[in-house]
């Protein structure tokens, strides 16, 4: 099956939003 | 009425789900009652509920460890993926912690939730931070030391991805040397 990938940038920006 | 997009309201799924632990050196105790299982989680937005919520690994007292590891997989040598497993070990100088104990955790963190190695993902077990006096250590645990490929692939993304000069040589030891290890230091099997 596919992986569930994130990157750096994406997770980061994930921590600020609400 | 209103339409409200799925992005604010649906969470983003991991591929795997964590477990975190807390170790805390009371000499008084087995090294298995002072493992503390913290929570577990499988979506970013949990993620970083749980890590807003927790001490910067700085704060913590000499002794301490985290641990990260995929649910199901104890943060010991003894679990089953981990009996044939090794560690890529970051050794931090005393003047590290301020400057870098903290990014590099995270980083570390991020890439295990992230998956961030692709396929060899799977190889990885967990992470672990040391906090200790004489230097703290992070290591990234894979389950086979005998998986070259996988291994230095996951090697050479996560030394990136900390920004470790080229210069700079980290190495990947099998928890059985280490376990038997007579002097200090184990022998690496790769660098």
């Amino acid at each position: 099956g596919t992986r569930i990938i994130y990157d750096r940038k994406f997770l980061l920006e994930c921590r600020s939003s609400p | 009425q209103k339409v409200v997009s799925p992005e604010s309201y649906i969470k983003h799924p991991l591929q795997n789900k964590w477990a975190l632990w807390f170790f805390k050196n009371d000499k008084s105790k087995t090294w298995q009652a002072n493992l503390r299982l913290i929570s577990k989680f499988d979506t970013v937005e949990d993620f970083w509920a749980l890590y807003n919520h927790i001490q910067l690994s700085s704060n913590l007292m000499s002794g301490c460890d985290y641990s990260l590891f995929k649910d199901g997989i104890e943060p010991m040598w003894e679990d089953e993926q981990n009996r044939r497993g090794g560690r890529w070990l970051i050794t931090l100088s005393k003047q590290q912690r301020k400057a870098d104990l903290d990014r590099f955790w995270l980083e570390t963190l991020l890439c295990l939730v992230g998956e961030a190695f692709d396929d060899h993902s799977d190889d990885v077990c967990g992470a672990v931070i040391n906090i200790r006096a004489k230097g703290d250590k992070i290591a990234i645990w894979t389950t086979d030391y005998e998986n070259k490929e996988a291994i230095t692939h996951i090697g050479r993304v996560y030394k990136e991805r900390l920004g470790v000069p080229p210069k700079v040589i980290i190495g990947y030891q099998s928890h059985a040397d280490t376990a038997t290890k007579s002097g200090s230091t184990t022998k690496n099997k790769f660098v």
